[in-house]
């Protein structure tokens, strides 16, 4: 039980907090039990469902040993969601953690004695390979990819793909790629079909077969504290992670 | 001579590299001499200028004291544009940063004795507030803020602004916000509407007239290693960036 994801992509803009956030709600929609964690200074995923990221204790004082999960973990911030939540002070935890022991295994440790209570543990992650994603990458199961069917996207694969090998070898035996996600894939565009298609010829089989589609209601969500299921539920985003999560399940969640 | 302009926002993908690139090459058009740095470890603005970033010594090489400038800078990439490439190993550079002398002002000093050969010096930075980024804050005249018309990038400015001054107060006095341009502006949508307004509530005539539109040409630019002027220079998206650089040239580059 408690399979841990990480959503992560260094490439900035690409999706993944908005795939963390609905993916996690939509699971919750299915009646799956999910731990939502912040890994992201810019705590978006933490104000997206509506929670004031300066309120109290967060991800940061667990990385620095100073809390207890149960101390931080919010319950029921979308139907069966809880939220461990991000605090702008995390960006100082990048640096401080530099000098920490197990600098790379501090979330994994954390997180570890909550598994039992959730089906799915997911983690969003900021838009970089430090110490907070890496770890994420040592504490998950497996990383599910967001990518834009843009070219800058493409460019930064590789590299996201040698860290998750690095972290593999040295810390984490088990990491595999849960899934690669097209995101934002307007289907009008060369470029977008281009992309589209050169991520299935590298991925295969590991490339979900629900994209979601660009759709306004994704973007407008967060700026009322919600996710899609509670915005606009019958949305072509909220039906695109519905589709998304039932093949999360079904791929063993 | 020699103004330095830091392109930044720690919010991913709101149009950092696709502005400090074109922007960049409209002042080439105009005439203006002008130096790129690279200071992402995506090295998004080599390769979206066609260079491959790992054809040889890179920024991070500089910032470690191990080349000096004249051994990086690759002249001509575009009409009166050299670069300052970046390459993947930066990624490291922002832990190895961590522990050395003079962290935060390695790249002002190595950018120093550039100054007078060109009109502009600017600098695209990583999506993070980390080392690489207080790099250019310390060593900029003036920050250009990209800021995409949606809540999560509207979420992150206050954090950017304590960034700023932080820097202005401890390491470089002259530091200013040289402007904000909205970005991927998609006026059908009321969402991009609302945010446009309240960024100009907020930052007043910081805010550059031009804003730039969402069009398809300046996202397939960079797949053929060209900027918006040598790829589709009468498209919207080259038109707004020339508009953009003659308003910089005007408020005293
Ligand atoms: N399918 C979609 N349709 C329309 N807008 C979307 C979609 N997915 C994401 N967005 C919007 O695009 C922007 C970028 O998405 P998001 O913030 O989720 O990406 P991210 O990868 O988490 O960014 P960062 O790298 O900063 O963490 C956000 O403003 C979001 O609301
Ligand atoms: N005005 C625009 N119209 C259409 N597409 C755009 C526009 N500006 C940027 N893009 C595309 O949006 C994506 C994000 O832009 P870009 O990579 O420049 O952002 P960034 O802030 O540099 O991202 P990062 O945070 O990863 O460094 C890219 O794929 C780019 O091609
Ligand atoms: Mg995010
Ligand atoms: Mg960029």
């Amino acid at each position: 039980p408690g399979k841990i994801i990480a959503v992560t992509n260094q490439k900035g803009g690409v999706g993944k907090t908005t795939t963390a956030v609905n993916l996690g709600c939509a699971l919750g929609v299915l009646g799956r039990k999910v731990m939502l964690v912040d890994a992201d200074p810019q705590s978006n995923a933490t104000s997206g469902l509506g929670v004031s990221a300066a309120a109290g204790a967060s991800v940061y004082e667990l990385l620095l040993g100073e809390v207890s999960l149960a101390d931080v973990l919010l319950p029921d911030v979308s139907e069966n969601v809880s939220l461990l939540p991000a605090a702008t002070c995390l960006t100082g935890a990048e640096i401080e953690l530099v000098g920490m022991e197990n600098r790379e295994t501090r979330l994994g440790v954390s997180l570890k004695p909550a598994r039992r209570g959730y089906d799915f543990i997911i983690i969003d992650c900021p838009p970089s390979l430090g110490l907070l994603t890496l770890n994420a990458l040592s504490a998950a199961d497996g990383v599910l990819i967001p990518i834009q069917c843009e070219y800058y996207a493409l460019e930064g694969v590789g590299h996201l793909l040698d860290s998750i090998n690095r972290i593999k070898r040295s810390l984490n035996k088990k990491l595999s790629i849960e899934g690669v996600v097209l995101t934002m894939l307007d289907t009008r565009t060369n470029l977008a079909q281009q992309v589209a298609e050169h991520v299935r010829e590298v991925f295969g089989e590991k490339v979900f077969k629900t994209a979601v589609p660009r759709n306004v209601r994704l973007s407008e969500a967060p700026s009322f504290g919600q996710d899609i299921f509670r915005y606009a539920k019958r949305s072509r985003g909220g039906e695109a992670y519905l589709e998304l999560a039932k093949e999360v399940i079904a791929r063993g969640g």
